[in-house]
């Protein structure tokens, strides 16, 4: 019998560059902080007895995990930032984290993951539209705003158009055919400007690759507005 | 509980997400 794997379930959540959030659910708190590191306090009662009984930091590149049960196991009142960690905390890597938490990183990683499908990595203008490549690659949501105020959102399933007047169309694969000529042009225009973002996304890759002092170029804006 | 993308959406994480978008530049 062959051991089951996080690595199954996901992949390493990766919350670079990301800006600082901090979302209350029903059971948890998920918070991107200003260090990139992603935290989950897992919360126990309800109103002014609601208690931080456990907390999940996990670090930027998603490799690490450390884990504490503030409060000697008592919990901490929910406040606006992580409660500071003890001296007994538990360190796992990706590889050796125990299944009873899998569960948990997968939240924070699908967490993750919807930020990034919502942080511009690459804004492009072009003659007719501002063209954004947003950070969850690898096959990134595209988001494509048309001077005119028709739209367009690409991901990996699916082409929606959404026109001036606001009716939409989804259209399935990257080959789709509208419902006439005029949306084909929009979807052909929004499939350049997609072309041209991975293009300049790989030349800033490379660039970065080179510096001697690591340093993001991204978010990064090109052109402007004509 | 399952992370539900869509539940999880509130008007603050909304806001969230506009400010996160370049303005247009006119």
């Amino acid at each position: 019998n062959q051991m089951r794997t996080l690595q199954e379930f996901v992949s390493p959540l990766r919350a670079h560059r990301l800006k600082p959030i901090r979302q209350k659910t029903k059971n948890a708190v998920v918070s991107i902080l200003d260090s990139e590191e992603v935290c989950m306090e897992l919360l126990k009662g309800s109103g002014a007895q609601e208690r931080v009984k456990e907390v999940l930091r996990i670090s930027s590149d998603g490799s690490m995990v450390h884990i504490y049960c503030p409060n000697e196991g008592r919990g901490f009142p929910l406040d606006d930032r992580p409660p500071s960690p003890p001296d007994d905390v538990f360190v796992y890597s990706f590889d050796n984290l125990p299944e009873k938490y899998w569960k948990k990183y997968q939240y924070a990683s699908k967490f993750v993951h919807l930020v990034r499908s919502k942080t511009p990595k690459i804004t492009l203008y072009t003659k007719y539209a501002k063209c954004m490549l947003m950070e969850n690659s690898p096959q990134a949501d595209v988001e494509v705003c048309f001077y005119d105020g028709a739209k367009i959102n690409k991901t990996s399933e699916f082409i929606r158009f959404i026109e001036k007047s606001g009716k939409s169309h989804t259209l399935k694969g990257e080959m789709a055919n509208g419902p006439s000529e005029e949306v084909n042009s929009y979807v052909e225009h929004a499939h350049e400007a997609h072309q041209t973002c991975l293009d300049l996304e790989s030349i800033i890759a490379v660039q970065e690759e080179r510096m001697e002092k690591r340093m993001s170029f991204f978010p990064i804006i090109i052109g402007r507005r004509p | 509980d399952e992370f539900d993308a869509e539940a999880f959406r509130d008007d603050r994480l909304e806001a969230y997400f506009k400010q996160l978008v370049p303005p247009g530049m006119k």
